[in-house]
């Protein structure tokens, strides 16, 4: 039970990690599709 | 001997109680262990906190699925996002691409405008029109064709007899008929001629009987000849022999869309000792000498004629009797 919940934290962990990139891609990508939209209009 | 030094009776467990901490907080160091005297009520704690560690594992468990979903959601926004930038992207090239090829395309534009204008300057230099055809073949052809055609236009009225159906009119040149329509404006067909004496003439002519008098035959002439003129002694024969030249204004309606000088000949009406002024030769024959020349010759020809003066008795002799009788 001990090696299945440090497995869960440790998964948990890797996920908020894979979570906050996606994040920060979003916004990257959003700020770069709102200069797209911008430049064509 | 003491062997104590040499058997550990210690039990050393260690439950590691940490777990009951925040969940995210995992890096932490374990606390020190707990002293050997407090080993036995450890052990009575042991099973309580074994409960708890189920319980914050389900919560590690729910929390990681509550991650999990919240990445699943965030890989599908960035990806419609990604689509949507491409597909931005790909809007923004093309434009890009337009904008280029359109700056490149006017001065061509220009040169092709430039181009056709000289072209149609050329075109209506050298015929004389705005025809925008621009062929080789049809550039050489047309001024020799529609340049005469455009320059003169005229128009003859010609009285034929009432019996008369035919549209000939005989004015001392050969023509070929080529066509025939009948106009909204006048009930007799006009017939459409183009002369013949000469290949390469371009004269046509169209005639058409008068919408007021259909014994009048109207020509419009279109060209102008380019051949010698044949002899004139038809224009004054046959059916046409009333016909004279003079320049007295026709009745019908004259060509408006010619750009050519326009002249109207009207044959219909008798001639006039004094109408000698547009044709040189009728005022040769319409001389007083020639004229009582011309009487004079008719009346010894009328009066040698034994069936004349028969018929001039009769007519006489015809007409005195019906006055008595009225």
């Amino acid at each position: 039970k001990q090696e299945n919940t440090s497995a869960l934290v440790e998964e948990l962990n890797r996920v908020s990690a894979e979570n906050k990139k996606l994040t920060e891609m979003l916004t990257m990508m959003c700020e770069n599709y709102n200069s797209l939209r911008n430049q064509l209009a | 001997m003491d062997y104590s030094s040499y058997v550990d009776t210690s039990l050393d467990l260690n439950c590691k109680p940490n777990y009951s901490r925040d969940l995210y907080d995992a890096a932490l160091p374990p606390p020190p262990p707990p002293p050997k005297k407090e080993l036995e009520s450890k052990f009575i704690d042991f099973g309580m906190k074994l409960g708890a560690k189920q319980e914050n594992t389900s919560a590690l468990v729910e929390e990681l699925n509550r991650v999990s979903a919240e990445n699943k959601k965030l890989t599908e926004m960035l990806t419609m996002m990604c689509e949507n930038y491409n597909s931005l992207r790909n809007q923004l090239a093309e434009y890009m691409n337009k904008n280029p090829v359109e700056k490149e395309l006017s001065p061509s534009k220009k040169r092709k405008s430039e181009s056709s204008n000289n072209n149609s300057n050329n075109i209506i230099t050298t015929n004389g029109n705005s025809e925008s055809s621009s062929t080789d073949e049809e550039s050489c052809k047309k001024p020799r064709e529609e340049e005469p055609i455009k320059a003169k236009v005229w128009k003859t009225c010609v009285r034929t007899e009432a019996t008369d159906t035919s549209l000939i009119v005989k004015d001392g040149y050969q023509w070929r008929k080529y066509g025939q329509k009948v106009t909204r404006d006048n009930p007799s067909p006009r017939a459409y001629f183009k002369c013949s004496f000469a290949p390469s003439c371009p004269v046509k002519k169209k005639v058409q009987r008068s919408v007021d008098d259909q014994s009048i035959l109207v020509a419009t002439y279109e060209g102008e000849h380019n051949h010698p003129q044949p002899s004139q002694m038809e224009a004054t024969s046959g059916q046409n022999r009333g016909m004279a030249l003079s320049s007295v204004p026709c009745s019908t309606n004259s060509i408006s869309s010619s750009v050519g000088p326009n002249i109207t000949l009207d044959f219909t009406k008798p001639k006039s000792g004094n109408d000698n002024t547009k044709s040189a030769k009728p005022a040769r024959t319409e001389s007083p000498d020639v004229r009582k020349f011309l009487v004079d010759q008719m009346a010894s020809s009328l009066t040698k004629d034994p069936n004349f003066t028969a018929a001039l008795a009769a007519a006489i002799s015809g007409r005195i009797y019906q006055q008595k009788s009225s």
